[in-house]
């Protein structure tokens, strides 16, 4: 019975989509059956997977949408035991179109219960909004990841999102739980980074995973490749980074 | 009568709300009246000003949704000739609430009129998404500057935002141009900046300024002291970058 997991900030450009093809393809390594639903318009975890976008098939909007079951669009890719539900720029409308749906809210939780059981883990990649499809999410999680990067204005957003985190458990998800604070693009040359990073710890010193992303240009290389970093270059700084951290998210399994 | 910028992407961390605060700081240094409109619940372009989150203080929040003027809500910067429409947390819950209030996408463009005599130029700081938020910083500006990271995922952003453009411009705003593509966090070390240079070059040659801003850490750094880059390092690169900017938005005026 899988494991849900919400990677979600407000923020933008904090390394979300990154995460969720990294650490899926890491976790998928070793040995979890993986599975990571695109909720994004932008779609860059689909095309960071190498997934082109078939003009005619069927994405996310459809299962959130029209109904068509998770199953239909679920896809392999180049990773063994890591597969993905795409999405695309139709998904834009979704926002808007949802909100006089049956159910808006439950809608992701829904469509994934058939398929839990086929996955160890089941990540699902948020935009940069609270809007109604980060709701989903949020709405179907058992927990939250909530990657930041080590630069000032990561933590203001912080709060914006522990408060919907809070509304979501009262309304919509009791269980939900934070699963880690993670911190990303770390550059050890600068005093920022390490000013954001000891004030998280010291803030959230539970939540926050031990495992930092460094700053890393081969992690920005690789989906124009349309590859996880553990096949464009597994020996860099950014490849051994988010193995640590498919370990890490495993033993607190 | 003042010229209405919407600085707007979709993507995530770009550099909206970094494009808001300095080239605003440099327009008013080289004598242009200038008002930056903060319509992101996250309220970057408001902390890194400065402006400390007033806790009963009115905001966009209440101009958008309780039909307070603007000129209530406008706050003058330590810079001179560069004041504020300030932004909090409270802008979070705008976007469900505009859905069913009158003339939803107006409601900006309607609370501009008023004080669009006193200013030269207007920056609207917009979230990292299309929602109403967004829709209303297109439908009130007279054009729309568009920051871009040099990295892969820029370009695919790029089609759905000019899709969306394109719909504004049918349905809200005819006069609604691309006021230009701005280049950011280039990294001349990197082959990725210079591929997704030539490439938008290549794409839009006669959109994108010709002024691109590289990655420098004070600019990251700057927020946290609540300056423009204009004040806190004015010698760097990106302040050098920013101000050059805002003698190209001067001279395409
Ligand atoms: N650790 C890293 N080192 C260097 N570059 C990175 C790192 N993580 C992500 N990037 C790059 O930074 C940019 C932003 O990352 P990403 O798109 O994953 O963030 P996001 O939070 O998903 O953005 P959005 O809010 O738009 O969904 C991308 O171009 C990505 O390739
Ligand atoms: N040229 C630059 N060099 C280095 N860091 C930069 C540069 N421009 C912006 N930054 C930093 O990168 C991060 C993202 O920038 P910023 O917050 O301005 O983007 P944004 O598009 O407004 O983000 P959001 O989509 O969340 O609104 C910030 O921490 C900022 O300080
Ligand atoms: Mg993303
Ligand atoms: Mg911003």
């Amino acid at each position: 019975y899988a494991r849900i997991v919400a990677i979600a900030n407000q923020k933008g450009g904090v390394g979300k989509s990154t995460t969720a093809i990294n650490l899926g393809a890491y976790l998928a390594m070793e040995g979890k059956r993986v599975l990571v639903v695109d909720l994004d318009p932008q779609s860059n975890a689909t095309s960071g997977l190498g997934i082109g976008p078939g003009v005619g098939d069927l994405q996310i909007y459809d299962v959130l949408v029209n109904e068509v079951s998770l199953e239909e669009i679920i896809v392999r890719t180049s990773t063994e035991g890591l597969d993905l539900a795409p999405s695309s720029l139709r998904l834009a409308g979704a926002e808007v179109e949802l909100v006089s749906l049956y159910s808006r809210e439950g809608r992701l939780k829904k469509s994934l219960e058939p398929v839990r059981d086929r996955y160890d883990i089941i990540l699902v990649d948020c935009p940069p909004s609270l809007g109604l499809l980060t709701v989903n999410a949020l709405a179907a999680a058992d927990e939250v990841m909530i990657p930041i990067q080590c630069e000032y204005y990561a933590l203001e957003g912080l709060v914006l999102l522990l408060r919907t985190i809070e509304k979501i458990r009262v309304y919509l998800n009791p269980d939900l739980r934070i699963g880690g604070i993670l911190l990303t693009m770390h550059d050890a040359r600068t005093n920022i980074s390490k000013q954001v990073m000891e004030e998280v710890r010291k803030q959230y010193p539970n939540e926050t995973f031990v495992t930092v992303i460094p700053r890393n240009v081969r992690l920005s290389e690789a989906p124009s490749y349309g590859q996880p970093i553990s096949q464009y270059d597994p020996q860099s700084r950014g490849a051994q980074a988010y193995q640590d951290l498919a370990k890490e998210v495993i033993s607190h399994g």
